[in-house]
């Protein structure tokens, strides 16, 4: 997962 | 993905799988808020809205599926099937949750990230998942006692955004720019807000007693 993002979390 | 968050996901998985059992099982769903499971259902569609346009992992979109499917049964079950149905206490389960809703997309609406459709849906649902085990609770205060499988649903539902404020801090130490300050915020809320719940469970698992809430 790259760092900007959090959209790989449920 | 890091053990934290996946102790997470497996611990929001375990609360919603018990909290089905016990309605599918013993068909009664005494002492749980519909008006929270109708939050819940909410939460997720506003929350998975990309679940066909953005593909992370097959864990990712199986999970998305199971939360939305089992959140969407728990209130199909409450409020359609019979046996069910006949178990909900109505009178007791009066929290105006449209009432939590409106707030969280005014602030949706002014706080987010990007100001887009998908972002602000996104950033409501955070807000939404913070709140919406506001009228369990509420209903656990004038129900004072409750059942075994209620308060295991309870402990799990909250302990999972404790695994995922690990997680954060856990990401935030090993990804460069991972900052996500309204992820962070919301999600200590929400965990924050189980708290009193958390401290009588404790007391009445240490006690060995049926799990009481002060009035």
């Amino acid at each position: 997962e790259d760092g900007d993002s959090n959209k790989d979390e449920l | 993905m890091n053990i934290f968050r996946l102790a997470g996901d497996m611990t929001h998985l375990a609360s919603v799988l018990v909290l089905l059992l016990k309605i599918h099982t013993i068909k009664s769903c005494a002492g749980v808020s519909l008006k929270t499971q109708e939050l819940y259902v909410i939460v997720f569609a506003t929350r998975y809205l990309d679940i066909f346009t953005s593909f992370v992992s097959i864990y990712n979109s199986l999970m998305k599926l199971i939360f939305l499917g089992s959140s969407f049964s728990i209130v199909w079950y409450m409020r359609y099937h019979k046996a069910v149905h006949r178990t909900y206490d109505r009178e007791q389960d009066t929290f105006r949750h449209w009432f939590l809703m409106l707030p969280c997309i005014l602030l949706a609406l002014l706080i987010h990230e990007k100001f887009t459709f998908f972002e602000v849906m996104w950033t409501f649902s955070l807000y939404l998942e913070a709140v919406a085990i506001l009228p369990q609770l509420v209903l656990l205060q004038r129900t004072r006692n409750i059942d075994n499988l209620t308060g295991q649903y309870i402990f799990l539902l909250g302990g999972y955004r404790g695994f995922y404020i690990l997680n954060w801090i856990y990401r935030y130490f090993t990804e460069p720019h991972y900052v996500h300050w309204i992820t962070w915020i919301s999600g200590l809320v929400q965990t924050l807000l189980y708290a009193d719940f958390f401290y009588y469970y404790f007391l009445s698992w240490k006690n060995n007693k049926k799990l009481q809430l002060p009035a």
